[in-house]
C-alpha cells in the first residue's frame, strides 16, 4: 500500500518506484506529443523534425508560452505537469473510446465558447451607491 | 471479457450533437445512473469521502445542466450510465496503462468510464495539498458528458491541474459549453418573490436589500442577479431555509409593505402563514392569540383557494390574487375586494400582442426589484407586464399591458434541479 500513519491518510508518501518517467528528452517529448494528439506517433526513420517543431510550437503557444518550436526548460516543465489523461482538441486521435469515423474532420481548434457573451450588463439593475432602493446582498461562497 | 463487450455496447441514448467545439453530445436521457465500481475503491480516503466527493462533482453538474443523476449501487453493471474507479498502472481492464505518481492522474472514456490513477495524491476538497480529488472528477465528468479539453483561462476542462481553493466552480462559459450539448433548465416555479432586507450601514442608515428566490416543489433557489445564477450549493431544501412554512408546493407569496405595514404571507391551499422575517420564522399565532396557519378565507374576505398566485402592488395597495382566468384585486387597508372585481386577466392585463398570452392558471406573479418589472410565470415562458420606464418610451402601450411571452431560461440562468437524492448535501 502507498505508506500513511495518520488516522486521516494526510500524510501519504507517494512510492518512489511507481513515479511516472519525467520528460526530460526529445524521445520522451515526441512521445508526449503524440499521446496527447499533437502530433502523429513518430515511425522509425520518420523525417519528422519539422513536424515536430510545429507541433512543439503549437503546444507551447496552447500553454501561453513561447512559441519557439524548441524543446526548452519551460515547456518541458508543463509537459510534466499533473494532467488529464484525454488527448487536447488539437489533433486529438479519437481516444476518447470511439475511433473518429474516417473522413470527420478533426477539432482543430482549442474549444472557445467565446461566441457565448456573459450579459453580466444586465437591464434595470441601479448602481450600488442608491439607498433609497433596495440592493441585493453581496454574494456568498458555496 | 466482460469489459470488450461493454466496449461494444449499443450507444443506445447516446447520440452527438457535433458542434464546431469538438463537443459531442454522449446522452439522450436525462437520469444518469453512476456507480464507484467495488474493484475502484481508492485507499488514500475512505469509501464514504470518495462516494461522496463523486456525489458533489455530479450535483455541480447537475446544478447547471436539465441533467440528474443518481448513485446506484444495485442495478446490474450494463445499467449503470457512468463508472469510475481508482486503478495504478494497468487497471480495471482499461487498454490506457497510468503512469505512476506525476503527470496523468485521471482519463475518461466516451461510454463512461473514468479512471483515476491511484498512484497520485488524491486529497478532500478542503486539503490544500495533493490533487484535490472533486476538481478532476468534475473535469473528467465533463469528457464524460461530451466536454473536449480547452485552454480557456478558467474553464474546469483545461488539460493540466491548476491547484486553486477548494470553492472552484463551474463558470459562465463551462456552463455554456455544457448547456450548448444539453440545452438549458428550463420549468416554472410554484412562487418567486425578491425577499427584503432592512440593515444599518456603518453610519447607522436604514438600508433596503432585497433576495430573488425561487420556489419549486420542496426546494428553492436564491438567485444572485449581479452574478446571473443561483447561489452555488442552491437548489435547498425548503425548511432549510424557511421555518414554519409548508415544506412544498408553496401556491404564492405576498409582503405587505407600506410605511405603517411590513407584513408578509405564504399560501398554500386554503391556508396561509404569517412569516416573522426578523425571528426568520413563521408566527404560530397572531398579538390574539389565534392561531397560525388561518383559512385564507377569513383572513381574506371574498378571496378563493387555493390559488395560482398573488402578488402585491405598492403603488395601488392592492393584493392582486389569480385563479384560474381571474384575477381579484384586494384592498389592504378596507381589507375586501374591490367592488368591480373579480374580473378576467386579459381584461385587467391586456395582451400587447394579440393572442399572446397566459388567459389562465399562471404558476407565478412575481414583482422584481432588479427589473423594476411584474413578471407572469407559466410553463417555460414569462410576461413581462408594462412598467413606467415602457409607458415614457411608448405611450400607447396599455396600462399593465403583457409583452409577448419570452423564454425563461433566457433571463434567469441555470436555475436547474438536482436529483431528489442530492437535495441534502
Amino acid at each position: 500500500e502507498t505508506l500513511f500513519h495518520g488516522r486521516d491518510h494526510s500524510d501519504l508518501e507517494p512510492s518512489l518506484l511507481r513515479q511516472a518517467q519525467p520528460i526530460a528528452d526529445l524521445r520522451a517529448a515526441q512521445g508526449f506529443l503524440a499521446k496527447y494528439g499533437w502530433t502523429a506517433a513518430p515511425r522509425p526513420g520518420d523525417p519528422g523534425p519539422r513536424a515536430f517543431a510545429e507541433a512543439v510550437r503549437a503546444f507551447q503557444s496552447a500553454n501561453r508560452l513561447p512559441a519557439t518550436g524548441a524543446l526548452d526548460a519551460a515547456t518541458l516543465r508543463v509537459m510534466n505537469r499533473p494532467r488529464c489523461g484525454v488527448p487536447d482538441p488539437r489533433g486529438a486521435s479519437g481516444f476518447q473510446g470511439v475511433p473518429r469515423p474516417r473522413g470527420v474532420p478533426d477539432p482543430q481548434g482549442a474549444f472557445d465558447p467565446r461566441g457565448v457573451p456573459d450579459p453580466r450588463g444586465n437591464p434595470g439593475l441601479r448602481s450600488d451607491r442608491d439607498p433609497r432602493v433596495p440592493q441585493p446582498p453581496p454574494a456568498r461562497a458555496r | 471479457a466482460k469489459r470488450f463487450l461493454q466496449l461494444l455496447r449499443p450507444l443506445v441514448g447516446r447520440e452527438e450533437a457535433s458542434g464546431d467545439s469538438g463537443a459531442t453530445r454522449a446522452f439522450s436521457k436525462r437520469t444518469l445512473k453512476w456507480r464507484l465500481v467495488g474493484e475502484g475503491y481508492s485507499s488514500q480516503l475512505s469509501a464514504g469521502e470518495q462516494r461522496y466527493i463523486f456525489r458533489l462533482a455530479f450535483r455541480m453538474w447537475s446544478e447547471v445542466t436539465p441533467l440528474d443523476f443518481e448513485e446506484d449501487l444495485t442495478s446490474p453493471g450494463a445499467q449503470i450510465d457512468i463508472k469510475l474507479g481508482f486503478g495504478r498502472g494497468r487497471h480495471l481492464g482499461c487498454p490506457r496503462v497510468f503512469d505512476g505518481s506525476g503527470q496523468e492522474f485521471a482519463h475518461a472514456w466516451r461510454l463512461g468510464d473514468v479512471h483515476f490513477d491511484e498512484d497520485e495524491h488524491f486529497t478532500p476538497p478542503a486539503s490544500d495539498t495533493g490533487i484535490s480529488l472533486l476538481r478532476v472528477a468534475v473535469h473528467e465528468i465533463g469528457h464524460v458528458l461530451g466536454l473536449p479539453h480547452t485552454y480557456r483561462t478558467g474553464s474546469v476542462m483545461q488539460p493540466n491541474y491548476i491547484p486553486q481553493g477548494p470553492a472552484f466552480e463551474l463558470d459562465w462559459s463551462d456552463r455554456k459549453a455544457v448547456q450548448k450539448l444539453y440545452g438549458p433548465c428550463e420549468g416554472s416555479f410554484d412562487t418567486a418573490f425578491d425577499w427584503i432586507r432592512k440593515e444599518r450601514n456603518q453610519y447607522g442608515e436604514v438600508m433596503v436589500r432585497f433576495s430573488t428566490y425561487f420556489f419549486r416543489k420542496s426546494w428553492y433557489w436564491l438567485y444572485e442577479n449581479r452574478n446571473n445564477r443561483t447561489r452555488y450549493g442552491d437548489p435547498i431544501q425548503i425548511p432549510i431555509g424557511w421555518h414554519g412554512i409548508p415544506a412544498q408546493n408553496i401556491d404564492a407569496f405576498v409582503h405587505i409593505w407600506t410605511w405603517r405595514r411590513d407584513e408578509r404571507y405564504f399560501f398554500k391551499g386554503n391556508q396561509y402563514w404569517w412569516y416573522d422575517s426578523d425571528k426568520d420564522q413563521a408566527h404560530t399565532e397572531d398579538e390574539q392569540g389565534n392561531r397560525y396557519p388561518k383559512l385564507i378565507s377569513e383572513g381574506f374576505p371574498g378571496i378563493p383557494s387555493p390559488l395560482d398566485t398573488a402578488f402585491y402592488d405598492r403603488r395601488k395597495r392592492l393584493i392582486y390574487f389569480f385563479k384560474g382566468s381571474l384575477v381579484f384585486a384586494f384592498d389592504v387597508e378596507r381589507n375586501q375586494v374591490l367592488n368591480s372585481y373579480p374580473k378576467k386577466i386579459i381584461d385587467v392585463f391586456p395582451a400587447i400582442a394579440s393572442q399572446n398570452h397566459p388567459f389562465r392558471n399562471i404558476d407565478s406573479a412575481y414583482y422584481s426589484y432588479a427589473h423594476n418589472s411584474i413578471f407572469f410565470f407559466k410553463g417555460n415562458a414569462y410576461w413581462k407586464v408594462v412598467n413606467d420606464k415602457d409607458k415614457q418610451h411608448n405611450s400607447w402601450l396599455p396600462s399593465n399591458g403583457l409583452f409577448p411571452k419570452e423564454s425563461t431560461s433566457g433571463k434567469w440562468f441555470d436555475v436547474c434541479d438536482v436529483h431528489t437524492s442530492t437535495l441534502s448535501m
